[in-house]
């Protein structure tokens, strides 16, 4: 199960890290 | 969130910004303010950074006084720049990052320096930075970003 967990791990990562790209911020927007 | 683990994760994703200072102690607060120049050179221009002082060595006072100056930096960056107040968040103590080198209080600090990288005009190199780096380093990074976002009020 070992992978699995990994991967569900990598992609909570990569779904915050891509919602903080996109998001808009007062220096960004 | 565990404060020690955010200062030695923090610490190495200091390191990335590749500065070459000659005292590489994160507690005089050198270091930091050449990463916060790195982030926001406008805002923390050369003039900022002339009132920090290099030469502190062991001077727990001078160091102090350096620190004072970043936090106030950061607080003003996130007003004046970002549009955001932190209210809430339990401020680092930077008399016990001065003159004891006090883990968790440094790590709050970095964790706010950490903000001012995801949210500054360079962001995105900043967050590619990250999703680079190991990746239970990007657990507690997320963590402490998070945990600035829930405190972040415009």
């Amino acid at each position: 199960d070992g992978p699995k967990a990994n991967a569900a791990s990598e992609g909570v990562l990569a779904n915050f890290f891509n919602s903080l790209l996109n998001k808009k911020t007062g220096a960004a927007s | 969130m565990d404060k020690e683990h955010l200062s030695e994760s923090l610490s190495i994703w200091v390191r990335t910004f590749n500065i070459d200072v000659p005292n590489t102690d994160l507690t005089d607060g050198v270091l930091m303010s050449h990463v916060l120049h790195q982030i926001a050179p406008a805002f923390f221009s050369e003039t900022w950074m002339s009132k920090i002082k290099t030469d502190v060595e062991s001077n727990w006072r001078l160091k102090v006084s350096n620190l004072k100056k970043i936090l106030k930096g950061i607080l003003e960056y996130y007003a004046e720049v970002l549009g955001q107040q932190i209210t809430d968040f339990h401020m680092p103590d930077v008399n016990a990052i001065g003159e004891r080198a006090d883990e968790k209080e440094l790590g709050r600090l970095l964790q706010l320096i950490l903000g001012c990288a995801v949210n500054c005009e360079e962001k995105q190199e900043y967050i590619q930075r990250i999703m680079g780096m190991e990746e239970s380093v990007q657990h507690v990074v997320m963590n402490a970003i998070q945990e600035l976002m829930q405190k972040e009020t415009p």
